[in-house]
């Protein structure tokens, strides 16, 4: 490993960055999610948090251009120079910016993304090239596969040459796998078995169901329910407005005022929360009742007060002509939606204490439920 | 003097573009010859000889396939003689 003439490195403890420019090769959310894990190949190993921000000025600033983008350093073009960053300091010191006339991927076609903004993002700590072939500062693109992607030792031992080393290799307290969060007593745990039961969310997770009401959740398993404290499981979340599974990559998304949160399992990912601008919502939408992945459309339904919304989980982006009235496309479900998920292909959708089961397929309501029905009782 | 062998089988297109290269990744105050106008062969060489150092190539200071080969892939654009 090498560092640049002088040493120059970061001098606080958070660093934020800021993506000014995407490329349309990828949707935001993969971008922003990409990005985030290219610094926690670093974060995990030294004492440095990465934050993202959404506006003014960050530490490290972000853009993805062809050709001229603003620096005496325009790109040339597909191929030959992919990506380049500056070294720390104040200005335009670690800013980071990508050749638009790549193909920017999450996997071994066109140029890895996760590789070249992990490789540009030494530099912005630091780093120089190295001229160990495996390290990832070797100047030169080479694929490899990225599934569970750490930091090579060459690089590891020069990042931690400038900064130290954190102590645990995981910057946020992360509880064992499969840890059996124990039902704690809160304040006010929610009466389970009222016929008037309304809950705040709903969504399915890796098989089991979770509904949500004040600080906690009912999980349904296949023999039992357990009422858990959000915040003991998700110690960031302290209530939810929403919930939905995007079942093909295993995530699921809380989301509470103008901010959400993404989990696998009982682990919060890094890099949230975000704020909901981020799926095209305009400011106006301050809350979003509830959601639910269809699997068979490939969309996210978002229902907003009398409104809902269709979001293309594959563009990533709001489907035009939305919002539209629910009762438009939904007669019978009710005028709003507290709380909406997906179980054996039929959605559920609750107003109030009622919830229909809906076929959404026919676009027609199967049968009129009461939420509590579904907590044993 | 008549061109080395070695010489004359690179084409002008590779000789331009490893000249960019050198330009580009392997100009630093010490060689400003390189980044000031056309190399001349004595420059050429020894920048060459370092790139092909760092890259772990044989140091010949002439344009080979393997070096060629390097010059040729994707890279970073931050040079590698930095400043």
């Amino acid at each position: 490993f090498g560092h640049f003439p002088g040493k120059p490195k970061w001098e606080k403890k958070t660093i934020t960055y800021r993506i000014t420019e995407y490329t349309p090769d990828l949707s935001q959310r993969d971008v922003d999610a990409v990005i985030t894990q290219a610094f926690k190949l670093y974060s995990d190993v030294i004492p440095l948090d990465f934050k993202q921000v959404y506006s003014g000025t960050a530490d490290i600033m972000i853009l993805f251009k062809a050709r001229y983008h603003g620096d005496f350093h325009p790109f040339d073009g597909p191929s030959g120079v992919l990506a380049h960053a500056m070294s720390p300091g104040p200005d335009v010191g670690g800013d980071t910016h990508f050749d638009d006339d790549e193909q920017w991927t999450l996997s071994a076609a066109g140029v890895n993304l996760l590789l070249v903004a992990a490789h540009e993002f030494g530099h912005a700590l630091g780093l120089d090239h190295s001229r160990d072939p495996s390290a990832l500062m070797y100047p030169t693109y080479q694929y490899v596969n990225t599934n569970g992607y750490r930091l090579p030792l060459d690089d590891k031992r020069g990042v931690q040459a400038l900064y130290g080393v954190r102590e645990s290799p995981y910057p946020q307290p992360q509880p064992e796998p499969n840890p059996q969060p124990k039902p704690e007593p809160g304040p006010n745990p929610p009466e389970p078995c009222k016929r008037d039961l309304v809950f705040d969310a709903a969504t399915s997770i890796r098989g089991e169901l979770y509904f949500f009401k004040n600080e906690y959740y009912w999980k349904k398993t296949s023999s039992s329910i357990q009422q858990i404290r959000i915040k003991s499981t998700w110690p960031a979340i302290n209530s939810v407005d929403a919930a939905y599974e995007f079942k093909s990559k295993g995530v699921s998304y809380f989301f509470k005022g103008q901010q959400y949160w993404g989990v696998k399992g009982p682990v919060s990912l890094p890099g949230y929360p975000k704020p909901i601008s981020q799926f095209g919502f305009p400011s106006s939408v301050t809350k979003i009742d509830a959601a639910v992945y269809v699997k068979s459309t490939g969309r996210t339904l978002f229902f907003v007060g009398s409104n809902y919304w269709s979001f293309n989980e594959r563009t990533g982006k709001m489907d035009r002509g939305f919002p539209k009235p629910i009762h438009h496309d939904f007669p019978g479900i009710g005028s709003r939606v507290d709380a909406a998920f997906e179980n054996y292909g039929y959605l559920y959708f609750s107003d109030g204490a009622r919830q229909t089961e809906y076929e959404y397929k026919k676009g027609r309501v199967r049968r009129v439920l009461l939420n509590y029905g579904w907590l044993n009782c | 003097a008549p061109a080395s062998v070695t010489q004359e089988t690179v084409s002008t297109e590779d000789q331009e573009a490893a000249e960019a290269y050198l330009k580009h990744f392997y100009s630093d105050s010490s060689t400003s010859s390189v980044s000031g106008r056309r190399v001349s062969i004595q420059d050429f060489e020894t920048t060459l000889k370092q790139m092909q150092e760092f890259f772990g190539l044989e140091v010949t200071g002439k344009l080979d396939t393997n070096t060629i080969k390097v010059i040729k892939k994707p890279r970073c654009g931050v040079s590698d003689v930095a400043e």
